[in-house]
């Protein structure tokens, strides 16, 4: 389903370069469950950021479903944010000024569902992750932890065909952690991908494969014993 | 240096009331590390925003250095956050505008020094945490754990003589959270006492006495074996 060839990112600021990634090989196929580590500032973000069509290389390809994403339109690549792949942000980016419930609503408005529908898949969503009380509260209201299990209700809700999550236990103690992890689970049962970044070795053994990255560049790439 | 005795906050939204903190106690001496674990929700950064000053209790006291914290006027408040207390929030807090550097900088302008020693003192920080080579880059420029090791950065720029950091290690990699670690171990051999936030098991046992939250108040408070 995904196949990065020779993938680049090289950020300029000013007279500054950071080769954020530096040839990335990958192949994912469909229904995986992948765990990418690596140290703080090795790429991971920025190559999540190119597998969910949210930013574009500097050279390489990207293929998504057989599809070169770069080929495509603006609007094709938003239809593909919204219908094929949830987003789990390392820094949540949830909007300060909405409910936790209209923060979760919000990519259902684009999948053009109905109130009543947007409402009861958001609620669905909410109590899965064990917010089911806490509907009406903005982010400022709730906890690091309970504005991160925020961002993964709001990641599931469309319910996606790959879900992206990066670093989504980040904020979170052992049974909530478990929690989480039991969900995508799930999600990778009925046959999603999941891709998640992890720095926690524990939380990398939940998936099947583990990618480790070093200084832009997959160094490694291995299967998770007795999964 | 740190006693709180029957510590309540109740936050109210509306009719809604929650009660973050219901009773808690707690002794610290001076040159304590400790390590604040517990699920999320629980109540740990509520109480770490009471113990650095930066909000007020509906009930109970807390006395730090043997005054009543609740007594204090605002100025004197603010001169104990600045000059005695360095604190990593668990959302970074970083200033979006400016650089690493400005951010590190900051706390040191209400200390009263000139631009050349701040300027040192800062790079000095910086360099402390791997990020010598960042300095003129703004947050939204950085990885997630580049931005974590800013807010550790400003936090130990004012040579603080008590540290409270809410999970620093929370989107760091391992090899990153044993350098911080280090830090914070140092910090503490030279007496300042040490009070960190982690949900994880490995971060916690760097720490010499353990306080567990369940629901807003301590349930447990043990040694670590060997520390
Ligand atoms: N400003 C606020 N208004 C209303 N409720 C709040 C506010 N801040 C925190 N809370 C609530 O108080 C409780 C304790 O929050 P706190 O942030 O202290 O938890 P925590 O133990 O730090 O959790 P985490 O591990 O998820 O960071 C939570 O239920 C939270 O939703
Ligand atoms: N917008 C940007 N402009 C300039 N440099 C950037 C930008 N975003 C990221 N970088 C740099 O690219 C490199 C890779 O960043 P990335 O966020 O992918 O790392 P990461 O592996 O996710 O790190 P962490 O584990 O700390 O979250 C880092 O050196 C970072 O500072
Ligand atoms: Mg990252
Ligand atoms: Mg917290």
């Amino acid at each position: 389903v995904i196949r990065l060839e020779e993938l680049k990112k090289i950020y300029r600021l000013g007279s500054v370069e950071v080769p954020a990634l530096r040839g990335v090989n990958l192949v994912v196929e469909p229904g995986e469950f992948l765990a990418i580590m690596g140290p703080s500032g090795s790429g991971k973000s920025t190559m999540m950021n190119m597998l969910g069509c949210l930013d574009q290389p500097t050279s390489g390809r990207y293929f998504l479903d057989g599809e070169e994403v770069s080929r495509l339109s603006d609007d094709q690549l938003a239809a593909i944010r919204n219908k094929k792949i949830g987003f789990v942000f390392q820094g949540f980016n949830l909007l300060p000024r909405t409910t936790a419930l209209q923060n979760v609503e919000l990519p259902l408005l684009y999948a053009g569902l109905g109130g009543r529908q947007r409402r009861d898949r958001a609620v669905a969503a909410l109590n899965a992750v064990g917010l089911g009380d806490r509907l009406a509260n903005r982010p400022n209201e709730l906890s690091g932890g309970q504005q991160q299990r925020v961002a993964i209700a709001r990641a599931l809700v469309t319910e996606p065909s790959m879900m992206l999550a990066d670093e989504p236990t980040g904020n979170l103690d052992t049974a909530s952690s478990e929690e989480i992890m039991g969900i995508f689970q799930r999600l990778n049962d009925t046959g999603k991908t999941v891709i998640l970044v992890t720095h926690e070795h524990d939380i990398g053994q939940h998936a099947k494969r583990i990618i480790h990255f070093r200084d832009g560049l997959v160094v490694g790439d291995e299967p998770v014993e007795g999964r």
